[in-house]
């Protein structure tokens, strides 16, 4: 799960 | 993208709007924290730290920009042009807790021990207390312009709005950043109790007062 953290968000 | 965030980012935009619209047409910065604007700044570098490097979209990294350019400008015009308006006896609040606070929790909860990954971790619990002085100086002043819980209003609703987005995202795209959320949970909450003089107040056509 954590490997889809991929920070795309503001 | 869903509905949520692109309204949430909107309504960022919107708070960005309103604050310059209020300082540069009244020519004054009473009644905002420059001690806020200046840890926005600090959010913004930091969460952003790699926009140069790490491509996402063009409206990520057009919205990025504006935020860090914004919110330099917001303080540039606060300590320069404006200076004379401010507020400091009332804008008292002591931020270097809360910036040793967020270090604090950025070395606790950190998704990898990088440096990219630590200063966005504590610029998400940065801001997540970053409105902090300005609910402050508004507690002491007891009342404010419209336009100022205009500004404050539309913040909240940015990030109140993510909280869908995560919950959308979680059950639509199998992501969870726990992070983002309990922080993002935090900073709404901090808010409530402004949503609901907001309510009580400002939207039954009243002035801003504080009982």
């Amino acid at each position: 799960q954590s490997t889809k953290v991929k920070h795309d968000e503001l | 993208m869903n509905l949520f965030r692109l309204g949430g980012d909107l309504a960022h935009l919107v708070s960005i709007f309103i604050l310059l619209q209020k300082i540069t047409a009244n020519k004054s910065a009473a009644g905002i924290s420059i001690k806020t604007q200046i840890l926005y700044s600090i959010v913004y570098v930091t969460r952003y730290i790699d926009v140069f490097t790490k491509w996402i979209s063009l409206y990520t990294f057009v919205m990025k920009l504006i935020f860090i350019a914004s919110s330099f400008y917001t303080v540039w015009l606060m300590h320069n042009t404006y200076k004379s308006t401010q507020n400091p006896q009332i804008d008292t609040f002591k931020i270097r807790y809360l910036i040793g606070g967020s270090i604090i929790m950025a070395a606790i909860f950190n998704h990898k021990l990088t440096f990219n990954e630590l200063v966005w971790s504590f610029s998400i619990w940065l801001e997540s207390v970053a409105i902090l002085p300005q609910l402050f100086m508004l507690q002491r002043t007891g009342e404010a312009e419209n336009i100022t819980v205009h500004y404050i209003f539309a913040l909240g609703i940015y990030r109140a709005l993510y909280i869908p987005n995560w919950v959308y995202r979680w059950i639509f795209d199998q992501y969870f950043d726990y992070i983002a959320t309990v922080a993002g949970i935090i900073q709404t909450l901090i808010y409530s109790d402004f949503f609901y003089v907001y309510y009580q107040r400002v939207m039954k056509g009243k002035k801003f007062e504080l009982p």
